[in-house]
């Protein structure tokens, strides 16, 4: 039974990409058949596994607006037992372009439908926003990874995400669960950081994986050289934590 | 002559807010009569100058989709010389709302008109995409400020912004300037960062400011408060790196 979960969060720069691509390639390291699908225009994730979104010829846009199978958009084996339905700067118009369209929440759920029996896990990066391409993906996966950057900002936009959550499971997609809430660029000098874990611990309880991610320099150098962390550098505090958050969720699914 | 400036960047968590809610406020303390635009669903730049979201009955949606003249939504003198309209979790709803209406992307330029002249200084804090609403706000004003924080996923959606820039430029905006980019977050023990600025200032000479802001745990303390950094903590090295990012930005006036 393949796993199909959302990394979200409209608060923009909380490590929605870095989650993604982290625990992706751990997942697919481990040898389970993996699909990443980048759904956010900047291309963030494509760029992260090392493939360039401008020569890219087909992508999730295509996929979204245009209805092409994502078995004709994506890229096989970026990483070992990975696939990839790249972004491109195109996508940016599917938010305004998806609007009047038939079924226009609903297209990448279709999608998936038709390829889901190759894969044991999907994941999908997000934008930062609620709008059409958050929703599609909110609407075709059964599980939401929520990354949850220790600041006071990022704090606050919690509640309404989890708010828009629960209106795509009563109106689109009933089996849709918050599987995880992971605390992320922890900067262990601040006192912030722990009052925001100690409240969103509090308040979630289980959901919040016990994993913490310190902020780790190393996990933003990965990108500009195209690899994820375990590949760019295993040694390193960022690659170990997010070992420790993969192994968390892969356990999840003796919860399910 | 009044000046109207927009905080602009699509990819998130780069500081937009952080900035303009500083600059900002150092400008109304200057002495300057300063308009605040909060254009983000987020409501962050409310929460920075110490309103909640939560408990505001009119804001930049009523202006936006239902035509309220600007001067009813605005809370004046949230900080001494500066009135804010705040932003509400409604606006979330007009990047889709707006997309079929009546002369859609101008509609914040047509409700600056009717105040500008009560001011000297006008903000407006975007969110992270280059949707209707981003688009509204390029649409309204002369000058672009483009927070860019010194990481590799940030320095590669700077072409995407400029481009989306001149497109506004060539059908909406004409008069439409970058007239600053603003290095933040930098964290000097990372070569990336020194990498990352170098590359920027080659590129763009003397667009990019002197100025470049440090990553500063006051700064990220300080929305918890409700105050700018200039008001929670005068002392500290971002309140001191935005005093200097002001009036770089304060001089620019003598050359336009
Ligand atoms: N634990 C960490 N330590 C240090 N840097 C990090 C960490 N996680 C992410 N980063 C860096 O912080 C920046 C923001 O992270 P990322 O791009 O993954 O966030 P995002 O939520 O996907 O952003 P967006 O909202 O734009 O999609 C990136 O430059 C990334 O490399
Ligand atoms: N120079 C800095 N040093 C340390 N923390 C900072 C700095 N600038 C901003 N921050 C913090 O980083 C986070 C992101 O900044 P901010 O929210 O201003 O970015 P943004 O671009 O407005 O995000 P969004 O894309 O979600 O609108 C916030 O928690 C903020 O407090
Ligand atoms: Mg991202
Ligand atoms: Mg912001």
């Amino acid at each position: 039974m393949v796993r199909t979960l959302a990394v979200a969060n409209q608060k923009g720069g909380v490590g929605k990409t870095t989650t993604v691509v982290s625990v992706a390639s751990n997942v697919a390291l481990a040898g389970f058949r993996t699909l990443l699908i980048d759904l956010d225009p900047q291309g963030n994730a494509t760029t992260g596994v090392g493939v360039n979104p401008r020569e890219v010829s087909t992508s999730s846009y295509n996929v979204l607006v245009q209805q092409l199978p994502l078995s004709g958009a994506r890229i096989q084996n970026v990483l070992p037992n990975m696939d990839l339905v790249p972004a491109t700067l195109d996508l940016a118009g599917a938010e305004v372009e998806l609007v009047p369209m038939f079924s226009r929440e609903l297209r990448l759920r279709s999608a998936i439908s038709l390829v889901e029996n190759e894969y044991d896990y999907i994941f999908v990066d997000c934008p930062p926003s609620l709008g059409m391409l958050t929703i599609n993906s909110l609407a075709a996966v059964n599980e939401v990874i929520v990354p949850l950057q220790c600041e006071y900002y990022a704090l606050e936009g919690l509640g309404q995400l989890l708010t828009n959550v629960q209106l795509i499971q009563e109106g689109l997609n009933p089996d849709l669960q918050v599987s995880a809430i992971v605390l992320v660029m922890f900067d262990a000098r601040t006192r912030l950081a722990e009052q925001v874990a100690q409240e969103v611990r509090e308040h979630f309880g289980e959901l919040v994986l016990t994993t913490v991610v310190p902020r780790s320099i190393r996990l933003s150098e990965a990108p500009s050289y195209g690899q994820p962390i375990e590949i760019y550098d295993p040694a390193s505090a960022g690659a170990a934590a997010y070992r420790a958050v993969t192994n968390e969720i892969l356990e999840a699914t003796k919860k399910l």
